[in-house]
């Protein structure tokens, strides 16, 4: 404010977002054998008073939508709460009836913390879809219905988790040595050896290791049945694709000006570490910050 | 495709053009210094024990 050489811009606060907490109780919901697959928050929106929506539309013609956000709540073992976004849609005030939102990279957050007693907590966020002085009041009249039983049982939120046995629909491993690997085979990690040596090029330069085991994924992968490929927007062909990699660490000997050095280098994903099978076009789940 | 791959990787990170081209009589009698064997060993450690995920 007093100084000088720093321009000052002045904010206000405009935001009268309504938040709500959702708490499911994940227990027993995700077998160890089972991979989630997507995640759906299915919230029902409530009908508005007619004359309400009437006047916020003569008021403002062209602004019947507001902003509805979905976090995750990470509640940290000190007690302080971080909210990740997770999805965000724009809602009519004309709408009613069921909404959906994809919360999978929630529940894969949830999973990640491995603690399978504790609940899955979203927040949901009405807001302004505009900030601005044009900006509508239409947050006002969005409403979902809760589990109270005047607002139906059956409109409650409902998080629906889609999920494949992996038993089936898995990877098996590592591959058997001793069988050797065709298109039938199920999709599994092969070991191959890179024996260094036999490069011409690496040649008095790479000194450590002589070789390595790569490993590469083979095999095919039980596709999906007709009831998920109705449901699924990203049901295409499940393939065996490299899901982990681990780096490769090398020592060289360089020339740098008239000596020759050693130096260590690390070659990213160049040891494939596991091998999974997954449909083209599902999203890839983040991982959580430290 | 690994041999590619391997040789693609090692050049981009030591900034280099092409293969360097190192004699048998340049090699012989380089020590390798404690310090880059102790790294090289934590590394090799560290990529047999944690997974990374693909494209880190």
């Amino acid at each position: 404010r007093h100084s000088q050489t720093i321009a000052e811009i002045m904010g206000r606060f405009f935001s009268d977002a309504s938040n709500q907490r959702l708490v499911f109780s994940m227990k027993d919901r995700l077998p160890p054998a089972s991979e989630l697959v997507q995640a759906v928050l299915r919230l029902f929106q409530k009908p508005s008073l007619k004359g309400a929506i009437r006047r916020q539309s003569k008021k403002f013609p062209f602004h019947s939508y507001a902003s509805v956000t979905i976090y995750w709540v990470q509640v940290r073992e000190d007690g302080t709460n971080r909210t990740y976004v997770i999805d965000s849609r724009r809602v009519s005030i004309h709408e009613t009836g069921w909404i959906t939102f994809d919360v999978s990279q929630a529940v894969n957050y949830w999973q990640q913390e491995g603690k399978v007693n504790q609940p899955l907590v979203l927040e949901v966020s009405i807001h302004r879809e505009n900030i601005g002085p044009m900006s509508s009041d239409a947050h006002k009249f969005i409403h979902f219905s809760s589990q109270n039983p005047a607002d139906g049982e059956l409109h409650a939120p409902q998080l629906q988790l889609h999920t494949l046995d992996m038993e089936e629909y898995g990877a098996q491993g590592n591959c058997d040595p001793d069988i050797p690997s065709t298109q039938a085979t199920r999709c599994c990690r092969r070991e191959t050896y890179i024996n260094l040596q036999d490069f011409k090029w690496t040649e008095n330069w790479i000194l450590d290791p002589p070789g390595f085991k790569a490993y590469d994924c083979v095999g095919s992968c039980q596709q999906l049945k007709k009831e998920h490929l109705n449901f699924w927007s990203f049901s295409a062909q499940r393939k065996c694709h490299v899901t982990s990699t681990a780096p490769l660490p090398l020592i060289v000997a360089v020339r740098e000006g008239d000596k020759i050095v050693t130096k260590v280098v690390n070659l990213y994903n160049m040891k494939v570490t596991q091998c999974s099978c997954s449909s083209e076009g599902m999203p890839i789940m983040k991982k959580l910050k430290p | 495709q690994m041999e590619k791959k391997i040789q693609e990787s090692l050049l981009r990170q030591l900034h280099l053009n092409k293969i360097p081209v190192l004699e048998k009589a340049d090699v012989e009698h380089l020590v390798i210094p404690d310090h880059v064997r102790t790294k090289y060993v934590s590394l090799m450690k560290r990529s047999s024990e944690e997974p990374s995920p693909r494209g880190k």
